[in-house]
């Protein structure tokens, strides 16, 4: 299912940017 | 959604991507984060259309705050 699959992929790049976004909070305060 | 915690997180990384305070995140907003977070531009024009669920161009702060408790619930974080 080519859905599932981007849907994943959204999952991933969201995780990566919002833990992005997390680490740049802390890392920096 | 509906966890304070994550709302306001939510609210305050809406922030970083919207420092004018304009009330929505253009994909150009989205873009000038390149500079500052270690993600390509690639991948951010892919959040940005995950997280513009009706895909009308701009991000508004519920649209940005359900991404987040999404991906919240989804890590099992907090």
């Amino acid at each position: 299912d080519p859905n599932m699959k981007a849907g994943a992929t959204s999952e991933g790049v969201l995780a990566n940017f919002f833990n992005s976004l997390l680490s740049k909070k802390t890392g920096s305060p | 959604a509906g966890q304070p915690a994550v709302l306001e997180k939510a609210q305050e990384f809406f922030q970083t991507c919207d420092p004018e305070g304009k009330g929505f995140i253009a994909r150009t907003d989205m873009q000038r984060l390149h500079e500052e977070l270690p993600l390509s531009l690639q991948d951010l024009e892919d959040v940005f259309d995950a997280l513009d669920a009706d895909g009308n161009g701009f991000l508004t702060p519920e649209e940005f705050a359900a991404g987040f408790s999404h991906f919240f619930s989804s890590q099992g974080a907090l």
